[in-house]
């Protein structure tokens, strides 16, 4: 080790211990600048294959259809902003004569903690049906659920947009102000459903399969406020 | 700003790599697969010290308040980083949702003495 510094104090070490210091230090750096007061216990992870297409969609999102910008490098670092990639608990239900795909989301906050939605988008996969000779286009609509309502009752119309499926594809719903709403209301279930039309026909993507690459997900990009200013407060 | 090795004495940067898989941190970090943490050693005598930095301000400052009251005038100024660049990460959180975050002045790129 170096010579012992006048401003810290620390005597020299040897080179196992210091090696042991560093690490402990590097893993106390690590959760404290990630805001956690230990590691995550991590025990039912999502499948690599869902983490994977969720990541490279993440990353490729620069310009979308829908116009929003794109998720990387939108927020100044010093806001210590964050990305929050969420798989949904799938639940396909049938409703009169056409399904509906609904989707549950569990977005918890740490007590006292108080989240700024920048930007937030569900990522949903539609699937082609491989006829050139039918409509390629598709009726998509999302709606809020009340959570712990029947499927298809108490539900709200958030967004409606008809989709292009030439080919099978992922398309993106914007929903931040919804988001926002959900999680300024202290709520732990978001529930959304979706329904995909064309001619009477669901054409979404509804595997209900863990294992799928297509399974739906809902990026947010967020950063922390202040909950009682709500103004951004840096900690020195 | 130097890189350590046998021969160096003087503040140098000291590269310092920890694999995730080596803590089992790699259960609930996605990516990368380790951090590049680096730190700064060596010594700082008196024509060395005053560098410029970012981190220098703040150990100018302890050293000024030594020196002001009469606190081992007689010592070298410290190897400290004077730059650092952020690390991205993408990791489970404890909700068990995937939280992708830049976290700033994270791995040391330089150092220099205060």
């Amino acid at each position: 080790g170096s010579p012992g510094c006048a401003s810290c104090g620390l005597p020299p070490m040897e080179k196992d211990a210091e090696e042991r210091l560093m690490i402990e230090i590097a893993k106390q750096q690590l959760l404290e600048k990630l805001h956690l007061k230990e590691r995550p216990n991590i025990t039912n992870t999502v499948p690599r294959v869902a983490l994977l297409t969720a990541l490279r969609k993440l990353h490729s999102g620069r310009v979308r259809q829908d116009g929003t910008i794109e998720l990387e490098n939108n927020i100044p670092t010093k806001d210590q902003g964050y990305e929050i990639v969420s798989f949904a608990d799938i639940n396909e239900t049938d409703n009169s004569d056409k399904a509906s795909l609904s989707l549950t989301f569990q977005f918890l906050q740490e007590r006292g903690q108080s989240i700024q939605v920048l930007q937030s988008s569900l990522w949903i996969y539609a699937r082609s049906s491989g006829d050139p000779h039918r409509d390629s286009r598709l009726l998509a609509r999302v709606f809020l659920s009340a959570d712990g309502g029947v499927s298809g009752s108490n539900r709200t119309l958030l967004i409606e947009k008809m989709l292009e499926v030439q080919e099978s594809n992922w398309h993106t719903f914007t929903i931040t102000r919804t988001l926002q709403a959900f999680l300024d209301g202290g709520q732990h279930r978001l529930r959304l459903e979706v329904s995909c039309e064309e001619d009477g026909q669901n054409l979404c993507s509804l595997d209900n399969s863990a294992e799928t690459p297509n399974q739906p997900f809902l990026v947010a990009q967020v950063r922390l406020r202040d909950s009682h200013s709500k103004h951004l407060v840096r900690k020195r | 700003s130097l890189r350590c090795g046998e021969d160096v004495t003087v503040c140098c940067k000291r590269d310092f790599y920890i694999k995730f898989k080596d803590i089992q941190w790699d259960e609930w970090i996605i990516a990368p697969e380790g951090y590049h943490m680096n730190y700064c050693m060596g010594q700082c005598p008196q024509h060395l010290s005053g560098s410029p930095g970012i981190a220098s301000s703040f150990h100018a400052t302890v050293f000024s308040q030594l020196k002001v009251n009469g606190i081992n005038t007689a010592t070298t100024s410290c190897c400290v980083p004077t730059e650092r660049r952020p690390l991205s990460m993408v990791y489970f959180n404890s909700q068990h949702s995937i939280v992708k975050t830049d976290v700033p002045d994270m791995i040391v790129e330089s150092c220099g003495c205060t």
